[in-house]
C-alpha cells in the first residue's frame, strides 16, 4: 500500500494517501 | 469558495452530529502555491470543527514537512471553506422543531 502515516509533535495523526485520480483537475 | 488550488473534502459520511470529522486535502494546482511542492499525495486527518482553528492545523502540516510555510495561508484558508461549508449545510439540515 502507498499509505504512510506522519504523527505531528502536537499529536495530530496525519496520513498520506494516493490523490483519487477521477478528483484531480483535468490539466 | 475560492478556489486556492488546494482541495480540501470529506473523508467520512458527515452525520450531522460529530465534532470530529475526516477530512483529505490534497494540492490540485501546484502553481498557485508560493513556496514549492513535493508532491506527497492526499492528506487525510481529522478535524474538530467546534474546537479546532483551520490555520493551526495548516501550521501541523507546515511543520510536519508537507508545505512550506510561506503557503500557511492558503492550506489555513482551504480548511477553513471546507469546515465553513460542512457548518453550514449543518445548520441548513437541522430538522424543524429543533
Amino acid at each position: 500500500s502507498a499509505t504512510a502515516q506522519v504523527v505531528h509533535s502536537a499529536g495530530r495523526r496525519f496520513i498520506v494517501s494516493p490523490v483519487p485520480e477521477a478528483r484531480l483537475k483535468e490539466q | 469558495a475560492e478556489d486556492t488550488g488546494v482541495r480540501v473534502e470529506l473523508n467520512e459520511e458527515d452525520d450531522g452530529k460529530k465534532s470530529s470529522i475526516a477530512l483529505k486535502l490534497w494540492v490540485e494546482d501546484p502553481k498557485k502555491l508560493k513556496g514549492k511542492y513535493k508532491d506527497t499525495g492526499a492528506i487525510e486527518f481529522t478535524f474538530d470543527l467546534v474546537n479546532e482553528i483551520p490555520e493551526v492545523v495548516a501550521q501541523e502540516m507546515v511543520e510536519s514537512g508537507f508545505f512550506l510555510d510561506c503557503d500557511v495561508k492558503i492550506v489555513g484558508k482551504s480548511i477553513r471553506d471546507r469546515v465553513a461549508l460542512i457548518k453550514w449545510r449543518r445548520e441548513r439540515t437541522v430538522s424543524p422543531g429543533n
